[in-house]
């Protein structure tokens, strides 16, 4: 079976943008994962 | 069997030729024996080419694409009857003293946690009820951090990233990608802008308010869509992807992965490929083929979709038998009420799981 997620997140606007935040995944691929565990976070610069 | 007919030809002669009953009671255990050889064979091999793959991922080494004799035959099978069957077979009830024996061995076989069950094992009637089996309370904390989105499912990241360039590509395999469009559908909300104003989209994002900007969409899809030309266009900035495969012995449940509103359900009745590591790099448009169901939403920050049995929705009943030969319909969609709002679902809630057969 397979899980395919496809979503929107926060990205940096512009490098000049000091109220942007930026999405990053915290795994790598081939990375065992388990439900609840995260996938990526995102925070304000 | 020609063993085992030079075996009782053998015997008979020593005997005299008088001993035909006792010849036919060594047939069945002959016939145990070989097919334990041969599974325990398909084991071992099974063992070995886990371990060649994950060896050649951590050396980093990315899989190539190669469509070879065994794929083609395989998508000659007639695989969604075979499912069906499967699926009436492990629907069947085991004798509550055979139970544990059958479960063990199906945990041994595809390294399923066993203490993690919520029930006693001897309570599953059937193999299918404990293929989706749910989870003891805690099994498995929700990451709290309300600016993380956590993982669906247990499974494998196969690949992530960001879908930037235009048409939005998911790779399967290395040299071989996949829309994106037509994994979730031509009528999906994925948020894309045409080529011609990319430029001027550009511009206005610049300028978009924050709490504009945050307004993203989520989905998650399990398996298998249509293949539709992507028109000329781009996604828009900061849309992600992440595909993660379920092996069979993992835990078969889908939770939510963040707050958000399912707004559309879409039902690709595609085929039933096999989605392992093999068949990604041997069957072409695999996820495109598949029978999947998608969930469309939004979020706080945007965009999700997902595929399976939904516990939002218990009388969607997926794996139907097919009515034409070639798989040429539209998915079929149901947008839920009350419309705008739809089904509300918080991070972490169990909403769907993919059955067996």
């Amino acid at each position: 079976s397979t899980v395919v997620l496809v979503f929107q997140a926060p990205v940096s606007r512009s490098p000049k943008n000091q109220g942007s935040s930026e999405f990053s995944f915290c795994t790598r691929k081939g990375d065992r994962i388990r439900v609840g565990e995260a996938l990526g976070r995102w925070h304000d610069s | 069997i020609s063993f085992v007919r030079k075996l009782q030809t053998s015997r008979a002669s020593v005997n005299g030729g008088s001993s035909s009953s006792q010849g036919n009671s060594f047939l069945v255990p002959g016939a145990t024996v070989a097919t334990i050889l041969m599974l325990g064979a398909l084991h071992a091999r099974r063992l070995y080419d886990d371990k060649k793959v994950e060896d050649a991922r951590e050396k980093g080494l990315e899989f190539e694409f190669h469509p070879d004799v065994k794929a083609t035959f395989l998508q000659l099978l007639p695989l969604r009857s075979i499912s069906r069957y499967w699926g009436l077979l492990t629907s069947v009830e085991i004798p509550v003293w055979l139970r544990p024996y059958v479960y063990r061995a199906w945990a041994r076989a595809f390294h399923s946690n066993l203490e993690e069950a919520a029930m006693p094992l001897d309570e599953y009637a059937t193999l299918r009820d404990f293929f989706v089996r749910s989870l003891k309370e805690g099994s498995r904390p929700i990451d709290p951090d309300p600016r993380c989105l956590v993982s669906p499912v247990d499974g494998i990241i196969l690949r992530f990233g960001e879908l930037k360039a235009a048409g939005a590509m998911i790779e399967q395999v290395k040299g071989f990608s996949y829309s994106v469009s037509s994994l979730l559908g031509a009528n999906s909300l994925l948020p894309m802008i045409t080529e011609e104003n990319t430029h001027a989209e550009s511009s206005e994002l610049e300028n978009t308010p924050k709490d504009q900007s945050n307004k993203s969409w989520w989905r998650v899809s399990l398996a298998s869509p249509k293949v539709w030309d992507p028109v000329a266009s781009s996604p828009m900035k900061g849309l992600f992807y992440c595909v993660i495969y379920l092996k069979p012995g993992d835990y078969h449940r889908i939770h939510s992965p963040i707050d958000w509103n399912v707004l559309v359900r879409r039902h690709f009745s595609g085929r039933l490929f096999p989605v392992n590591e093999r068949a990604t790099r041997t069957i072409r448009n695999l996820y495109l083929e598949n029978e999947r169901v998608v969930l469309e939403g939004q979020w706080q920050e945007g965009f999700m979709e997902l595929l399976q049995l939904l516990f939002i929705e218990p009388e969607l009943r997926t794996n139907r038998p097919r009515k034409k030969f070639f798989h040429s319909e539209p998915p079929e969609e149901r947008i839920y009420e009350p419309e705008g709002v739809g089904v509300m679902l918080k991070k972490g809630d169990e909403m769907a799981a993919f059955n067996m057969g």
